[in-house]
Order: C-alpha cells, then sequence, then structure tokens
C-alpha cells in the first residue's frame, strides 16, 4: 500500500505545472523515505529531478517500493480538478495498474477521486556525479524568471558570467544585444530578496533560453532560486520546496563560439 | 546543432 497526503495539496499542483512543459511522461519512484522523480527531456539536453521527503507530508506510507510510470499531462489535467486549498492524497495498491488521487475541501464538503492508468516506462535513469561548484549563485526567483523572459527575447541563448562582483546575464541577436548585471546584495535584511554569490573562480556559460524558460515555471514554488555553475559542466538550477524537499532542474551548456 | 551538448556528455549512463 502506497499512501501520500499532503494538506498543501497546491504543492502538487505547482509540481506538475513546473515539469509538464519539459517531460510528457516520468517515473515517480516511491520509497519509505519519500517520492522521487528523475528524468530527462526529449532532446537529452536538461534534466529533472524532484525529491518529496516522506516527512514533508502530513501523512506518508509506503510497505513497498512503487514506481509509477505516468502521463504527466493527464496527471496535470487531474491536479487542475483540485483547488488550491484542496488536501491531496495519492494511492495506489502494491503492484497495481492504476494511482488514484483524491481531493478534500478545507470543509470536507467536498472530496473527489480521480483514478489514472499508470504506464510501463522504459526511461533512463541518468547518474550524476557529486560536484564541487566553482560558482553558486541565490537570487530572488521572480527577478530570475524576469531576466530569462527579457532575454529571451534578444536571441535563443544566454550567456552567464559569475565574478566575484556580480553576475551578468547577456543576450545577443538580430535586433541588438542585451546585457543585465546583478551585483551582490551589500546588506541582507531580508534573505529572500537578496543575491548572494559565492565563488571559487569566475566561470562563464552559454544555455539555451528556452530550457530557462522551461526551468522557471517553477518559480511558484520557491521565492529563491539557487544557480549553480563550473566550467564546462551542467548547469543545476534548483528551487527548494518548503519544508518538503527540492526541484532541481539540470541544463547542459552550449558550446562557445 | 548550434553548439547545444548533451547531458550523457558529462552524466554517468547506467
Amino acid at each position: 500500500m502506497f499512501e501520500a497526503r499532503l494538506l498543501r495539496g497546491s504543492i502538487l499542483k505547482k509540481v506538475l505545472e513546473a515539469i509538464k512543459d519539459l517531460l510528457t511522461q516520468a517515473t515517480f519512484d516511491c520509497d519509505d523515505s519519500g517520492i522521487q522523480l528523475q528524468a530527462m527531456d526529449n532532446s537529452h539536453v536538461s534534466l529533472v529531478s524532484l525529491q518529496l521527503r516522506a516527512d514533508g507530508f502530513d501523512k506518508y506510507r509506503c510497505d513497498r517500493n512503487i514506481s509509477m510510470g505516468m502521463n504527466l499531462n493527464s496527471v496535470a489535467k487531474i491536479l487542475k480538478c483540485a483547488g488550491d486549498k484542496d488536501t491531496v492524497t495519492m494511492k495506489a495498491q502494491d503492484n497495481a495498474d492504476t494511482v488514484t488521487f483524491v481531493f478534500e475541501s478545507p470543509n470536507q464538503e467536498k472530496v473527489s477521486d480521480y483514478e489514472m492508468k499508470l504506464m510501463n516506462l522504459d526511461l533512463e535513469h541518468l547518474g550524476i556525479p557529486e560536484t564541487e561548484y566553482s560558482c553558486t549563485i541565490r537570487m530572488p526567483s521572480a527577478e530570475f524568471a524576469r531576466i530569462c523572459r527579457d532575454l529571451s527575447q534578444f536571441g535563443d541563448s544566454m550567456v552567464i558570467a559569475c565574478t566575484k562582483e556580480g553576475v551578468k546575464f547577456s543576450a545577443t541577436g538580430e535586433i541588438g544585444s542585451a546585457n543585465i548585471k546583478l551585483a551582490q546584495t551589500a546588506s541582507v535584511d531580508k534573505e529572500e530578496e537578496a543575491v548572494i554569490i559565492e565563488m571559487d573562480e569566475p566561470v562563464t556559460l552559454t544555455f539555451a533560453c528556452q530550457y530557462l524558460n522551461y526551468f522557471t515555471k517553477a518559480t511558484s514554488l520557491s521565492p529563491q532560486v539557487q544557480l549553480s555553475m563550473s566550467a564546462d559542466v551542467p548547469l543545476v538550477v534548483e528551487y527548494r520546496i518548503q519544508d518538503i524537499g527540492h526541484i532541481r532542474y539540470y541544463l547542459a551548456p552550449k558550446i562557445e563560439d | 546543432n548550434d553548439g547545444q551538448r548533451f547531458l550523457s556528455d558529462f552524466f554517468i549512463q547506467p
């Protein structure tokens, strides 16, 4: 028996919004530590890694490890039927070929259940090596979303250059060029609003704007985002989900001209 | 393809 109940059901709605444009299907691996999902987009350029810890759920039971392959468009359709304040419960029997989503309104007056067929997915699971990153940048997630949106008007690629002075985002295209520089916040009153840079070595890497824009669909999950970069390795864009886990996106760089 | 690299260049295949 698998059962995971979340009073803050809107978290699951937001998680689906954050992955459904990048992935069409994925496997939710459940064990007694929680729910994990790792999947690459179709072009094998980016990867989503989601972790929801068991202790972040209001009720969590997983008697046997279970892997549930799901069509994410279908899951997103079902979760759209949940109210923002609903409690969401996912449950499945051992060896089941369906999963059931139960939505309960705050006053318990409306209870809905949606049963969905599971899929057998044979997806590639990549091993991600432990990496010490040369630069980590923490910044407001809404600011990062704004920068990605603004710069993608100028070109398909964005250069992210991190030095000890700050971080510069740049794009160049037919209409011209754009540069956005963010300095490290001098004094941190509200950590959520701060730009904080930890740098061992400066790093400059180029990434496809399209994927960065997909990642920013996770903005509503966290007020802050963390970018981790080292020369010639994939970028990590991490949104922490309060008290329950995180969603990390990895993006392979482009080779610079 | 415009210099885009793939994750399999960096991550370990099973």
